[in-house]
């Protein structure tokens, strides 16, 4: 296994049990700014793991990051692993790091569903779901981003347990969702949500389950053409803006809406980039321009973010 | 591990909203078949679907027959996943 981060390569898809050694080198190695955190246990028992990165205080606002709900998505959890050691690096010499750092923390959930993850390495490649199993159900898995409770089960969800968009029997019965839900709630503080998807080159906010626009609508429209604008400044990778439900399709039961419905103003969802060619299954060789142009759009929401308590 | 050999993403651009519910009413004619990689949108945005190899003739047909426009965006999937694999062992060593 991995002895410390520095031999981890960075522009690499990697295995869970790769990913979690790294974790726990990371938050050795820096443990002056980062910890790691269990919020709980998957459906097949594995841990649910949260690197921590906060330069003190306590009940600090704070800004909640995830990859990796949908499991196939590659390239999203190798996009936060890159991006977890780009705020180490960066705190104490980027401005905007070291100021968002300073007075708030940031949470980051790299493997969101670690049992789908883990089967995408062993069996099915493209696995979407989780892997959790009901009595007298054929098919296994639930899709997470249809889980939550914010317009569960409406359109743009499945009721068939065989679909792909399968929403599950109730509102937060997935163990990976319900984890994820209690330790929000409980920190109480969050006041950013980025959930990070691929792909299709598209940054959206709430809402998904409705074409009601939400009530900060403007402000998160004119965030994220900055966040979008900030991105294509770096590989010029065109990304496309707005609501969910207005840019893309209907879709119910999503993580930024029940954020959203939860107090977290700054509720965002990335898919990231394909190029138009590879779909899922993006080249290694496009991990590190991915994160790179992804991070400078996460530093305009965290940015925004610090500079608009509320 | 799961052999994907002569499975293909087709991407499609669907014209209007009829063209979109075909492509939706696919998922219907063809359970656990079709996987909607993007799924069916908005005419402005292409849908990928994958389409096992032994689905491919039926699903081009089909297609064809309702005059709905693709391209193959990967011609064998199983090709990708073995350079991914073996990118990874490379890695790895």
């Amino acid at each position: 296994l991995e002895r410390s981060t520095s031999s981890f390569s960075y522009s690499s898809y990697h295995t869970l049990e790769e990913i979690y050694t790294w974790i726990d080198n990371f938050a050795t190695e820096h443990s002056d700014i980062a910890s790691k955190i269990r919020i709980g246990y998957s459906f097949e028992n594995r841990s649910i793991l949260v690197l921590k990165f906060s330069t003190g205080g306590s009940q600090r606002p704070a800004i909640w990051i995830d990859t990796g709900i949908h499991a196939r998505e590659w390239i999203t959890h190798a996009t936060g692993i890159w991006t977890a050691r780009k705020i180490v690096n960066e705190y104490g010499k980027d401005r905007i790091v070291t100021n968002v750092l300073n007075a708030m923390d940031i949470f980051m959930e790299i493997v969101s569903n670690p049992d789908g993850f883990a089967f995408t390495h062993s069996m099915n490649r493209l696995w979407r779901k989780n892997k959790s199993s009901r009595p007298g159900i054929f098919c296994i898995g639930v899709d997470l981003n249809r889980n939550w409770k914010s317009g569960f089960g409406g359109n743009g969800s499945n009721n068939s347990p065989c679909s792909e968009t399968y929403h599950g029997p109730s509102p937060q019965s997935e163990p990976e969702v319900a984890a994820i839900v209690d330790f929000i709630t409980a920190h109480g503080n969050i006041k950013a949500l980025i959930s990070i998807h691929s792909y299709s080159q598209m940054l959206m906010y709430p809402y998904g389950h409705t074409l009601e626009p939400v009530s900060d609508q403007e402000e998160l429209y004119s965030l994220a053409k900055n966040a979008v604008q900030a991105l294509y400044e770096v590989h010029g990778m065109e990304y496309i803006f707005g609501s969910i439900s207005t840019t893309l399709y209907v879709a119910s039961g999503i993580t930024v809406d029940w954020a959203y419905d939860s107090g977290i103003k700054y509720s965002f969802s990335f898919e990231l980039r394909d190029t138009g060619r590879y779909g899922f299954l993006l080249p290694a060789a496009q991990i590190v321009p991915t994160a790179q142009e992804t991070w400078l759009a996460i530093q305009t929401i965290m940015e925004h973010t610090l500079n608009h308590p509320y | 591990q799961m052999n994907f050999t002569g499975d293909q993403v087709l991407r499609v651009l669907a014209k209007n909203e009829k063209q979109l519910s075909l492509l939706r009413d696919l998922e219907g004619l063809k359970p656990q078949k079709v996987d909607f990689w993007r799924g069916p949108a908005r005419p402005s945005l292409p849908v990928d679907m994958r389409v096992p190899f032994s689905e491919l003739k039926d699903i081009k047909a089909y297609l064809e027959s309702h005059g709905l426009a693709y391209s193959i965006m990967i011609k064998d999937i199983q090709v990708l996943l073995d350079e991914e694999r073996e990118a990874m062992a490379k890695s790895r060593r």
